[in-house]
């Protein structure tokens, strides 16, 4: 009964388009889906109201799958994967507030503690603009315990205000595992795809109609 | 002596908030949204009483609006009752490419009526 016109106009409105858009693909793994719907709970109740006393600093979290990569190398005490990520932030819209690298389950389940090292490199949209320029961007060691972030805000923000806000680049995770226990014999578990690392940018719309923050920006003690 | 019988006559329901449930698939897009699977916006539905009382917010012109309708000219209509106060929501979305969301948009909820 409704008149056709009429809702085509409303689907040009910038909240439903960004309800229906295409139908999503199906690439969505258990791992990265658990991880927001964690997130979600923590930020919201089951009605989808916000929590008061949320924690995000940001009006939007999104995760950024791997569009490539490289086979997972796991010589002995090593870990070893190239990761590509496409980047795109529309700067007219959304402030980058943070961006972090979620380390892969793979870690999380091989029982023992990792000294990784993620270098960073860009790869420019545009012909003859490759830049290989590697970057460490963060060290840190891994417990096999929770979800881990590594914060690479710095970085990206560099580089979304050289590149305008579209360019990919690859991030190479060179992991060394703790001599735990005395032995490097240990099984590596979980080698499927859906155990690469994913992207998680956190931003806030400045377009009408969106809700502003109030809460600071928590980061993790480190 | 006959008589009315209490709430046998139809009174008139004035301006007030009403709860008003809406699922997710009913919406038809469970396609894109992961969480929740649900929403509460409510609505706004009911008559704006002559003299309007101060707890429904209203701004001056509508008491104004209210007067031309009673004095002036009835062909002018009497304030409409819509949403004062909203409540956000956060809503989990799959992109098309590939990409988890997650979201707060703000006026999503009705929270209070006003006349207007």
């Amino acid at each position: 009964r409704v008149n056709p016109q009429s809702l085509a106009a409303a689907f040009e409105l910038p909240f439903l388009q960004e309800m229906t858009g295409k139908t999503p693909k199906s690439s969505f793994t258990g791992q990265s889906l658990q991880y927001m719907r964690d997130l979600y709970y923590r930020s919201a109740s089951p009605e989808g109201l916000p929590w008061e006393n949320r924690t995000l600093g940001a009006t939007s979290v999104r995760l950024v799958p791997a569009s490539a990569w490289t086979g997972i190398s796991t010589r002995g005490p090593w870990y070893v994967q190239s990761l590509e990520y496409p980047m795109a932030m529309d700067w007219e819209r959304q402030i980058l507030v943070r961006t972090a690298v979620v380390y892969p389950s793979v870690l999380r389940r091989s029982g023992t503690q990792f000294l990784c090292q993620v270098k960073a490199e860009t790869r420019e949209n545009k012909p003859n603009a490759v830049e290989r320029a590697f970057q460490v961007v963060s060290t840190q060691s891994y417990k096999p315990t929770a979800w881990q972030e590594s914060d690479i805000t710095a970085y990206i923000r560099q580089r979304l205000r050289k590149a305008r806000g579209w360019f990919s680049f690859w991030l190479h995770w060179e992991c060394r595992r703790q001599r735990a226990r005395g032995s490097f014999r240990t099984r590596w578990r979980g080698k499927a795809n859906s155990d690469t690392p994913f992207l998680l940018l956190y931003f806030n719309d400045t377009q009408q109609g969106y809700q502003e923050v109030g809460t600071p920006l928590h980061r993790r003690v480190r | 002596q006959a008589g009315d019988a209490p709430g046998s006559r139809m009174e008139p329901k004035f301006c007030s908030l009403h709860p008003l449930q809406v699922t997710i698939k009913s919406l038809g897009w469970t396609n894109w949204v992961i969480a929740p699977d649900r929403l509460y916006p409510n609505y706004c539905q009911g008559l704006c009483p002559r003299i309007l009382r101060k707890g429904l917010n209203s701004p001056n012109h509508a008491i104004i609006q209210n007067l031309v309708n009673e004095l002036v000219n009835q062909r002018v209509p009497r304030p409409c009752c819509v949403p004062y106060q909203y409540s956000p929501i956060s809503i989990l979305l799959k992109e098309d490419n590939g990409t988890i969301l997650y979201k707060e948009w703000k006026d999503m909820n009705a929270q209070s009526c006003t006349c207007r």
